[in-house]
C-alpha cells in the first residue's frame, strides 16, 4: 500500500 | 494589538474552515498582520493562514506578540457574532487574555468577550518557496464538489494532470468515478473559469477526508488554487482580499 508522507520531516524546522 | 475587522464573518469562516484540522494555534501578530501556522496530530495536514494589516482597518501592533488560541474556546466566542457584526481583537503585552468585541453595525448593541490565551509551544516549520510544475484554478464550489461526490466512493483521489486538462479518479468497493476539467474561459463569469498551468505533467494520490475538510474554507472565496509536484506536499490556497489567504497543505500517498 502506498505510504503517508511525513510533513514534519517534509517542513524542515526553520 | 487592536485590529478591526469590518465584517466578524471573514475570521468566523476561517476558524470555522481549521478548526476540525488543528486545535491549539498561535496566532503570530506583527505589524504586517496576523499569521497562524499549525500541523494536524497525524502530520498529514498543515494550515498557513495569513491576514495582512491591510485586511484590517485600523491595525496596530506594537510589539510582536503570539496568542496562544485554544480553536474550540475561540469557535464558542465567535458564535456569538454575527457575520456582519464589527469585530474588534485586542491584546496587551504580553497578555493573558485576548479580548474580542463585536458591534452591531445597525444598532448600539456591543458585546464583549475575554479569552483565555495558552502557553503553546509550537516549532515554527519553514514552507520552501516551491515553483510547481501544474497549477490549477477553479470555482471553489467546483472544487467542493468534486472531492464531496468522490468521497462518497473512496477514502482517496488520484489528481492526474496533463496538458489535456486535470482529472480526479477514485476507486473504491462498489466502483469507480473520475470528473476531468480542461482549461476553460466563462466570457460572462470569470469566476467560473478552469485555468491550468502546467509545465510537466502531474500525478498524486490524497486522502480525500482531508481534501473535503479544506473545502470547508470555500466560504471564503469564489476562487482555489491547486498547486501540485510529483512527490511534494499539495498547495490548496483561498486567497482573501488585500493579499490575505488560507493555505492548506497536504501531504501525498506516495510509493508502493
Amino acid at each position: 500500500a502506498p505510504f503517508q508522507m511525513d510533513l514534519y520531516n517534509y517542513f524542515i524546522k526553520s | 494589538l487592536e485590529a478591526r475587522l469590518e465584517q466578524a464573518a471573514m475570521l468566523k469562516r476561517v476558524v470555522d474552515a481549521i478548526k476540525d484540522l488543528v486545535q491549539d494555534c498561535n496566532f503570530d501578530c506583527n505589524d504586517s498582520g496576523i499569521a497562524l501556522q499549525a500541523m494536524d496530530n497525524s502530520h498529514v495536514a498543515l494550515v498557513s493562514m495569513m491576514l495582512k494589516s491591510e485586511s484590517f482597518s485600523p491595525f496596530r501592533c506594537d510589539r510582536n506578540i503570539a496568542l496562544g488560541i485554544n480553536l474550540t474556546s475561540l469557535t464558542k466566542v465567535l458564535r456569538a457574532a454575527q457575520g456582519d457584526d464589527i469585530l474588534t481583537l485586542k491584546a496587551e503585552d504580553a497578555p493573558d487574555v485576548v479580548n474580542l468585541t463585536f458591534e452591531s453595525p445597525e444598532s448600539d448593541r456591543l458585546s464583549e468577550y475575554d479569552i483565555k490565551l495558552m502557553d503553546i509551544d509550537q516549532e515554527h516549520l519553514g514552507i520552501p518557496d516551491t515553483e510547481y510544475a501544474a497549477t490549477i484554478t477553479l470555482p471553489s464550489s467546483e472544487f467542493s464538489r468534486i472531492t464531496r461526490d468522490l468521497s462518497a466512493l473512496s477514502e482517496s483521489v488520484a489528481i492526474e494532470c496533463t496538458k489535456e486538462g486535470v482529472k480526479f479518479t477514485c476507486t473504491g468497493d462498489i466502483g469507480n468515478g473520475s470528473v476531468s476539467l480542461r482549461q476553460h474561459t466563462n466570457v460572462e463569469n470569470d469566476a467560473k473559469s478552469v485555468d491550468i498551468s502546467l509545465t510537466e505533467p502531474v500525478a498524486l494520490t490524497f486522502s480525500l477526508k482531508y481534501l473535503v475538510n479544506f473545502c470547508k474554507a470555500a466560504g471564503l472565496s469564489d476562487r482555489v488554487r491547486l498547486c501540485l509536484s510529483n512527490e511534494v506536499p499539495l498547495l490548496v490556497e483561498y486567497g482573501l482580499s488585500n493579499n490575505s489567504y488560507l493555505r492548506f497543505y497536504l501531504a501525498p500517498k506516495i510509493g508502493d
